[in-house]
């Protein structure tokens, strides 16, 4: 089902991210993506700091996936 | 307001992160 592989795709991206599959992702994880993403490297610091909702300097999994899922709605409703 | 228009900002370059993502995953066998 949808929501399931909304999940996995998630749990995807987080991976990509999460280099060393510490569990989160660190705004320095966010910087190595420069070069392999088309971002610049302020854009990804942008990124880091809209889905880093509490602004610990840690993106959990929860914190990625409730941003995924902003952009997948966004998307839908656009 | 500018909050407001940082929040647009901010999800044009989530919706850009996210793209790219999910082209770098459909990009790559």
């Amino acid at each position: 089902n949808a929501g399931s592989t909304i999940q996995e795709k998630t749990h995807e991206f987080f991976q990509i991210c999460d280099i060393e599959d510490k569990g989160f992702i660190t705004r320095r994880d966010m910087q190595r993506l420069h070069g392999e993403l088309p971002l610049s490297a302020d854009e990804l610091e942008n990124v880091f700091d809209t889905l880093d909702l509490d602004g610990n300097g840690y993106l959990t999994l929860d914190e990625f996936s409730s941003g995924f899922s902003e952009f997948i709605f966004g998307q839908r409703l656009s | 307001d500018p909050n407001m228009k940082g929040a647009a900002a901010n999800e044009g370059v989530l919706a850009n992160f996210f793209n790219s993502l999910l082209s770098k995953k459909t990009g790559s066998p």
